[in-house]
């Protein structure tokens, strides 16, 4: 059991290594067993991102704190990818920069995945398949779906 | 995979709408408060979700539309995910699996697999070890994606045990 | 003490939904007196969306919630100016045509009120005065001040 | 108003670093980890913030620099904050009024107004009613803007009474 748990903290560490240079340009990033309070078996979560010293998480800004967890959650689709998954405005954090190496990243975990990916971001829209617009009338919801030419263009 | 979401009475969905997935990338856009959080929590709702505060509630009623302006409330709430299974990936014997949550003002509840009457627990026991079950990894909810950095060594540990 | 607080109440009420309808085009906002636990004095916000029926605040949508904060934030900067206010990235949570709204009431606002505001969007951006761009060189954050014009073209 | 802000060995800003603000409107900008919330923060700390949760921080040393993989970490954190007070609106004889706050590694603070040593309590004191002492409505930190909807009824009173 504790052995299965290794073998895949290993894969999973190397994983997510990849994800975060592929996502920062740079940088490293590791999962690390920790013994916390209690003597309880724990994983910390180490990054170094490229140019800066390795810090605690808290010091982290809001978007290197997003594309860290999504380099995570990438790295676990990766190796064990979900029936679907729902993510829920993901990018609201990011930069237009970080927005395009997400999308690009999120296109090519869209080949093994299927995702329902709830976004404001057109760098986002771009690499979906097929966009359904919500609106809402007269306090109801309503759906209509969006053909992709529309964002494209616009 | 996930081929459609049926919703009607879930919050703000009055009326019967249906959404249709792609393989790969669904993108879901609109304003603020157009309902599209609503979309990702009626799924998780269908998937068993019984914590009011992920719903946003506070209290389990408050998944049902209580009306707007322009329309009356309505009794029932009802969610249905039809899920792809000609891989087999779940352990029945169909090529398609329908789950349905139904919850009613009164306050009671019914759940089906493919129209027959089941038990939330039986629900749960499908999605076990899918990362769709609860703390999954599948389904990040809007503001949640960092939570995961801020937990404590023990929970990041059980996270990545779901996952395993 | 109480009589002060209540005579200011009142006009936070007033000026509250006003700003509310402005930002919303529509609906109304309200802050009603409650008795909490323990018999202590607590106050209440009450809002209905256009369209829609009165609910709980955490029935919200994420751009619901971050512009009723908002409306209530530009209610007390119009009856109670501070020396000046820091607002970090508070727009993020908004679509598109709320940034917009949200931006030409910030203008409103910057007429008798000195506002820092940190931005990633365009819209709050073109209702700037001056723009300081930061940057991370060497692990090191520099300044570079902006000419507006940049902006406003691309 | 807030006329400058000088930030050095704070945070990422390991140089010396001068921001001058406009009257109405000064927008910064930059992209993600750039610094931006960091200018905030030491606006923040200059006006004599104490809470390391509000500065992201685990403890108080953390606001010093502590080097990159291109500079060397540094000893002390000092910012500057320059306001103007022609209109006196502050109960001091000038016309501009300087705050500065230092902190060392060894744990040590200094504190000054118009470069006379003074107490962290008599920044405090300077700035109580006006918005910007602690709870103040006239800093909102990144991702807090929406936190006065989820706290209970008393803290709203609190709340606005600060204001009032
Ligand atoms: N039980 C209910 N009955 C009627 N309307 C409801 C109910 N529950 C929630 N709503 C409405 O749904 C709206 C919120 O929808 P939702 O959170 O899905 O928006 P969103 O599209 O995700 O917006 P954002 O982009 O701001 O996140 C709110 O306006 C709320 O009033
Ligand atoms: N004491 C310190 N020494 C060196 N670097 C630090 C220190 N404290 C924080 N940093 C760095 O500052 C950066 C974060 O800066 P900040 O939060 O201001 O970014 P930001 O521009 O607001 O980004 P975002 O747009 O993502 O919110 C982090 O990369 C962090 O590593
Ligand atoms: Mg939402
Ligand atoms: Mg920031």
């Amino acid at each position: 059991m504790e052995q299965r748990f290794d073998e895949f903290l290993k894969l999973l560490n190397e994983e997510f290594d990849l994800v975060f240079k592929d996502l920062f340009g740079g940088g490293r990033a590791s999962l690390e067993k920790v013994v916390g309070g209690e003597q309880k078996e724990g994983i910390e979560i180490i990054v170094e991102l490229p140019g800066k010293k390795r810090q605690s998480l808290g010091l982290l800004s809001g978007g290197e704190r997003a594309l860290t967890s999504i380099a995570l959650l990438f790295a676990l689709f990766n190796l064990k990818p979900s029936p679907f998954c729902v993510l829920d405005e993901i990018d609201a954090a990011l930069d237009e920069a970080n927005v395009q190496r997400f999308s690009a990243y999120l296109k090519k975990i869209g080949e093994r995945n299927q995702v329902v990916l709830i976004t404001h971001r057109r760098g986002s829209m771009e690499v979906c398949t097929k966009l359904i617009g919500i609106s809402m009338q007269d306090g109801c919801s309503k759906v209509l779906s969006l053909p992709m030419e529309n964002i494209k263009a616009g | 995979m996930l081929k459609k979401v049926v919703i009607q009475g879930f919050k703000s969905f009055a009326e019967k709408t249906e959404i249709t997935f792609e393989p790969s990338i669904t993108g879901i856009v609109g304003p603020n408060g157009s309902g599209k959080s609503n979309v990702a929590e009626a799924i998780r709702w269908a998937l068993g979700e019984t914590k009011t505060k992920i719903l946003r509630s506070e209290r389990q009623q408050d998944v049902i539309f209580t009306g707007s302006q322009g329309k009356k409330p309505v009794g029932m709430a009802e969610v249905t995910l039809i899920l792809d299974n000609s891989n087999k990936y779940f352990p029945l014997p169909y090529d398609e699996i329908a789950i349905t949550r139904r919850f009613f003002r009164s306050g009671e509840s019914e759940f089906y697999i493919n129209k027959s009457p089941c038990r939330l627990k039986d629900i749960h026991e499908l999605l076990v070890d899918t990362g769709l079950g609860k703390h999954g990894y599948a389904i990040i909810g809007q503001g949640q994606v960092d939570e995961i950095l801020f937990s404590s060594p023990e929970e990041k540990r059980s996270y990545l045990e779901e996952a395993a």
